[in-house]
C-alpha cells in the first residue's frame, strides 16, 4: 500500500550563480506544489495515472517551466506542445505532438490512451480529437510569456550572426541558455 | 520539459512528460517527450521513467525504455540501470539530460549529466526532497 511520486522540471545549464534567491524559491515552491498535488491523489487511493496527469498539469499551468504556459517559442513565434503518458499496469500509452491550442497536452495524451485505439496523434488531427472529446482549447497566446519571447529573440539574433540554430532552451534564460546546436 | 513518475497503492507505476520542445524550432521538429520509449516509459515489471534534455539523443538511444530493459533483462537495480543510461550511454553519445525514475518498490533514481535538473520526490516514507543543482 506504499505510494511515492517523483517530478522533474527540466534539465540544462541551470547555474547557482545565475539563480536569484527569489527565482530559486519560486522553482522550489512550484515543484513542491506538483509533488503534494500528486501525492494527495495517491494517499487517497487514486491511481498513479491520475497522479501523473494532475501533478504535470500544475507545471503546465506554471510559467516557470517549458510546458504549457511558459513554453518556449518555435522559429515562427508560436508555441507547439508535446506530451506522453504510459501506464505500467498494462503497458497502455498515449501521446500527442505539435498541438497549439490544447490547454493541457498531458490530459489529451491520457484521453488518447484511455479512449482511442491509437497511441500517438499529432497536429490538427490531435486537436480535432481533443475538441470532440470535450477538452479545453485556448488561443495560442494563452501559452506566451515575455521571458520566452526574449529567449527566442536572442536565439534569432545569434542565428543572424551565424551562431545558433535551434537551441534547447534551458529552463530559464536568466540561468544562461543551454545551447545545443541541433 | 516537465515529467512525473508515480507509484500507487495497487503497486501500479505510471510515467508522463509534457513539453514546449526547443526554442527557435523549425520544420516540425519533434523531440523525445511525446515518443514512448524515448522520453517516457512505464512497466510494472521494471520501472517508470520520464526524461529531459537533448531529445534527439533520447530518441536514438530509446533511453527511457533502456532503463527499464536493463532492469528487466539483467537484474541490475534501478539506480545502476539509470546511471548506466545517463552517465554511460547518453554521455558516450555526446548527449545531455537526465531522467527521473522509480521502481515498484519505490526506489528512486534521478541521474543527470547537466549543470542542473529541477527535481523532487515524496518517497514511500513520506519524506519530501527538492533539488536543483
Amino acid at each position: 500500500g506504499k505510494v511515492a511520486i517523483v517530478v522533474h522540471g527540466g534539465a540544462g545549464t541551470i547555474l547557482r550563480e545565475n539563480m536569484s534567491a527569489e527565482r530559486e524559491e519560486a522553482y522550489r515552491t512550484a515543484l513542491e506544489h506538483a509533488l503534494r498535488t500528486g501525492h494527495a491523489i495517491l494517499t487517497a487511493g487514486g491511481s498513479s495515472v491520475d497522479a501523473v496527469v494532475t501533478a504535470i498539469q500544475t507545471m503546465e499551468e506554471s510559467p516557470l517551466f517549458n510546458a504549457g504556459v511558459g513554453a518556449v517559442f518555435t522559429n515562427k513565434g508560436t508555441v507547439e506542445l508535446d506530451a506522453s503518458i504510459m501506464d505500467g499496469h498494462d503497458l497502455r500509452a498515449g501521446a500527442v505532438a505539435a498541438v497549439s491550442t490544447v490547454k493541457s497536452p498531458i490530459e489529451l495524451a491520457r484521453v488518447i490512451m484511455d479512449q482511442s485505439v491509437h497511441v500517438m496523434m499529432v497536429g490538427e488531427g490531435a486537436e480535432q480529437y481533443a475538441q470532440t472529446h470535450g477538452l479545453e482549447l485556448v488561443d495560442n497566446s494563452h501559452f506566451h510569456t515575455e521571458r520566452r519571447l526574449l529567449q527566442l529573440k536572442r536565439a534569432q539574433e545569434r542565428e543572424g550572426a551565424g551562431e545558433v540554430g535551434a537551441v534547447i532552451g534551458s529552463e530559464d534564460p536568466v540561468e544562461g541558455l543551454d545551447e545545443k546546436f541541433g | 520539459t516537465v515529467g512525473v513518475v508515480a507509484l500507487d497503492m495497487d503497486g501500479d507505476l505510471a510515467a508522463g512528460t509534457s513539453t514546449g520542445g526547443m526554442t527557435n524550432k523549425r520544420f516540425g521538429r519533434v523531440g523525445d517527450s511525446p515518443i514512448i520509449g524515448a522520453g517516457t516509459y512505464a512497466d510494472n515489471e521494471s520501472c517508470a521513467v520520464s526524461a529531459t534534455g537533448h531529445g534527439e539523443y533520447f530518441i536514438r538511444g530509446t533511453l527511457a525504455h533502456d532503463v527499464c530493459a536493463i532492469m528487466r533483462y539483467t537484474g541490475l537495480t534501478l539506480v545502476e540501470s539509470a546511471n548506466a543510461v545517463i552517465h554511460g550511454r547518453l554521455t558516450e553519445m555526446g548527449g545531455t539530460g537526465g531522467v527521473i525514475s522509480m521502481d515498484r518498490d519505490g526506489n528512486i533514481a534521478m541521474p543527470f549529466n547537466t549543470a542542473g535538473m529541477y527535481r523532487g520526490f515524496i518517497d514511500v516514507n513520506g519524506a519530501l526532497s527538492i533539488s536543483i543543482y
